[in-house]
């Protein structure tokens, strides 16, 4: 394809990446770095700071006068359990929600509406997941992690002391986030690399490989094209991104494990229906 | 397919419904 082709498709894709996605990778890391205008994110990092706070995750827009909000008391433990699994059922929901707008993107790679639906099933509910640690890489950072629109900071540290297994589910993500970040891709270059992802051929039961691969293919040329010139100086930054692939699938892999574990020891917990659908028969 | 993803499944063919989430 010409290059200046291959340009388009990146600027389309960064352009839908953009519309689709309500906290980019410059804003989460202008809000981590502490360089916005905005107030600091209300942090998270025991259980009486998220009975705190728990009202606000997943707002949009954090009440004013309530960040400053003090003396909750000590929380039963009982009480405990209550609120690590509403936090749980809080993230299911931004996760759905997110599930859609990764949908929306994903419509817009061009050529994607026009795959077998069959396939496009396929490819959404294989990729989601993957596609969903990419996209919360930038918000992560050794410490922590931004939730709730960039809002809210949750300490890594707090995460970890969550009872088992929900203190297991994020810590595979954080390690990989360091590493990945470490490339320092930005929004531009996330968009294609979120492309590709999405357009993988060797999604299992897909009927029609064929016009995926040449759909992948060309974002893969986009994306090589984007980061020689995006970033001059990082050697080998094509071949770096796409290793990560396979750190993807075994972060997958331990995903699907403790969400099985999950739904054998919690009995209170009820698993959103849209993310049931992704979870199911997956690997 | 198409059938134990409905809610997908209907992402895809239409905009994203809150009614979904």
């Amino acid at each position: 394809p010409e290059a200046a082709d291959l340009r388009v498709l990146a600027k389309h894709l960064y352009e839908s990446y953009l519309k689709n996605f309500p906290l980019t990778k410059a804003k989460a890391r202008a809000i981590l770095s502490g360089k916005t205008s905005d107030n600091a994110p209300f942090v998270i990092h025991d259980m009486k700071s998220l009975a705190e706070g728990e009202q606000f995750i997943n707002c949009r827009q954090l009440p004013r006068q309530e960040q400053r909000r003090t003396s909750m008391g000590l929380i039963q433990s009982e009480l405990q359990s209550e609120l690590e699994l509403r936090f749980f059922r809080s993230c299911q929901s931004r996760s759905a929600e997110a599930v859609s707008e990764v949908t929306e993107f994903a419509k817009s790679i061009p050529g994607f509406v026009n795959l077998d639906l069959n396939d496009q099933v396929t490819l959404l509910k294989y990729g989601m997941i993957e596609v969903l640690i990419i996209m919360m890489s930038p918000l992560m950072n050794k410490d922590g992690t931004l939730i709730s629109y960039g809002q809210i900071f949750m300490t890594r540290e707090f995460i970890k002391s969550l009872r088992k297994p929900f203190g297991e589910i994020m810590e595979p993500k954080f390690e990989f986030s360091v590493k990945f970040n470490m490339l320092e891709l930005d929004d531009s270059d996330m968009a294609l690399f979120l492309a590709v992802i999405i357009l993988s051929g060797d999604r299992p039961g897909l009927l029609n490989v064929k016009p995926i691969e040449v759909l992948q293919e060309n974002v893969l040329h986009s994306m090589e094209l984007h980061l020689k010139m995006n970033h001059p100086d990082s050697l080998q930054l094509f071949a770096k991104v796409l290793q990560k692939m396979t750190d993807l699938r075994q972060l997958v892999a331990h995903h699907v494990q403790v969400m099985q574990l999950m739904k054998e020891t919690e009995i209170d917990m009820c698993l959103h229906p849209l993310l049931q659908e992704i979870m199911k028969d997956l690997y | 397919l198409k059938e134990k993803h409905k809610i997908l499944h209907r992402l895809l063919q239409n905009s994203t419904s809150p009614v979904d989430l």
